[in-house]
């Protein structure tokens, strides 16, 4: 389960402030997975004391709703990220990219398809630059795309080009995703998928014997 | 038995926080840095072992205008469903009272009761209307709340309340069920040539492929 609570002393109204927590929510804590359940509690409450002084926002085309919505969703994306690092038996933060989608929606559904893929996940544990399975999540989420221009990198490695795998030095990618793994770091998956403006990021992590034995431990 | 708020964060670390870059700067808080806001976290019985601090409560001197986003689960926990109406009913909110240890989910009418009766209670101590406090719950599904223990510690909880960061700080441990670090956070920008702060704290490490709405 996740749970979260969000304070500001900025002054809003209801109508924008509830639109404005569903976008944030939306580029945070509905882009990370840890294992694919999804929780009978999960609960993101977020309140505004109006306490700043600043002026009331009423439109959410305004740049002062513009500005306090970018500042919700680092918060957002900074304590989602937090939980994504600390999932259950991990060693490592995934972060995947994808860009050249027609929209921030389409490349959000693919970045999280590939952040929740298990074998992804698990080819990452064992550090293995598997841009197959990469490419598989990416063509399971559900968003048409051609094949022919999809890219693929870990990390500044290239991995695949043009929806061609391309040769890379396999021991410098294993141990981008080892030294990852060893220092409870980032491992950075970046996708295109065509010559879009839509973007979008999702955050999981890697998956390993621990996650098992952690689950197997906590009883109902 | 109850720990002060003192003692919450010696159980578990902070996580280390990846904010993306932007025109704004982090600064010490999380839920408490934004003005008007008060938090305390402490133990008060409810988690099956140990002692780390399980009940955690944050409130806002005025009325804080409030929204949610809550699991799209079917089987949703009786606090979800209890926020959604109170959300539904009052664009205000004052308080949040979470526990961790039982999620009070797939618990029936008898686990909806127990979250009206938190709630009514919290609300008398803190001279609020019930609808004003919204509540979160996490851990072993299937299992009710240990009331009688949530009850007795509520007196002692609105005690340590504090607008501090150590408030902040010992809320965000006790929400952590496996979590092996508390995530809590603040920033401080400038909106419409005014400085705001935003900050927040939560919890997850299993069962989290959130989708919200």
């Amino acid at each position: 389960t996740m749970l979260g609570v969000i304070t500001t002393d900025a002054l809003v109204t209801s109508t924008v402030w509830r639109k404005m927590v569903q976008v944030a929510v939306n580029r945070s804590f509905n882009q990370i997975t840890v294992d694919g359940d999804t929780s009978t509690n999960d609960a993101v409450i977020a309140l505004a004391s109006g306490l700043s002084g600043s002026n009331k926002i009423s439109s959410l085309n305004s740049s002062e709703a513009k500005q306090l919505q970018e500042c919700l969703d680092a918060v957002m994306q900074g304590l989602a990220k937090s939980i994504a690092w600390d999932g259950e038996g991990a060693t490592c933060l995934i972060e995947v990219t994808v860009t050249g989608a027609s929209c921030e929606a389409e490349a959000a559904k693919i970045a999280r398809s590939v952040a929740s893929s298990s074998l992804t996940k698990a080819a990452v544990y064992g550090r293995d630059p598997n841009w197959g399975r990469i490419a598989c999540a990416a063509g399971y989420a559900g968003i048409p795309f051609e094949a022919s221009k999809l890219r693929i990198s870990l990390g500044d490695i290239l991995l695949m080009d043009g929806g061609q795998p391309l040769p890379f030095d396999r021991a410098v990618a294993s141990n981008y995703l080892r030294k990852a793994g060893e220092t409870h770091g980032t491992v950075k998956i970046q996708i295109s998928i065509g010559d879009g403006p839509g973007s979008g990021l999702a955050w999981g992590c890697d998956l390993s014997y621990d996650y098992v034995k952690i689950n197997a431990e906590y009883t109902t | 038995v109850a720990s002060t708020a003192n003692e919450a964060w010696n159980y578990i670390p902070a996580a280390p926080i990846f904010l993306p870059e932007g025109s704004w700067k982090q600064i010490p808080g999380g839920v408490t840095a934004a003005k008007g806001f008060n938090a305390a976290g402490m133990y008060g019985g409810l988690r099956a072992k140990g002692e780390k601090p399980d009940l955690a409560l944050v409130t806002c001197d005025v009325d804080a205008i409030s929204a949610g986003a809550f699991t799209t689960n079917v089987v949703a926990a009786a606090p979800v469903i209890y926020c959604k109406k109170a959300l539904d009913f009052t664009p205000t909110a004052r308080a949040v009272l979470i526990n961790a240890g039982q999620a009070n989910a797939a618990t029936g009418d008898a686990g909806y009761q127990d979250v009206i009766e938190s709630s009514s209670a919290l609300a008398k101590l803190l001279q609020l209307k019930p609808e004003e406090v919204l509540i979160e719950s996490t851990g072993v599904i299937g299992q009710r709340i240990k009331k009688e223990a949530l009850l007795n510690s509520l007196p002692k909880l609105v005690n340590l309340l504090s607008p501090t960061i150590e408030g902040a700080d010992s809320a965000a441990v006790a929400i952590t069920t496996t979590d092996l670090v508390s995530k809590s956070v603040a920033i401080e920008s400038e909106v419409g040539g005014t400085r705001i702060r935003v900050g927040g704290m939560a919890k997850g490490s299993g069962m989290i492929h959130p989708n919200m709405a």
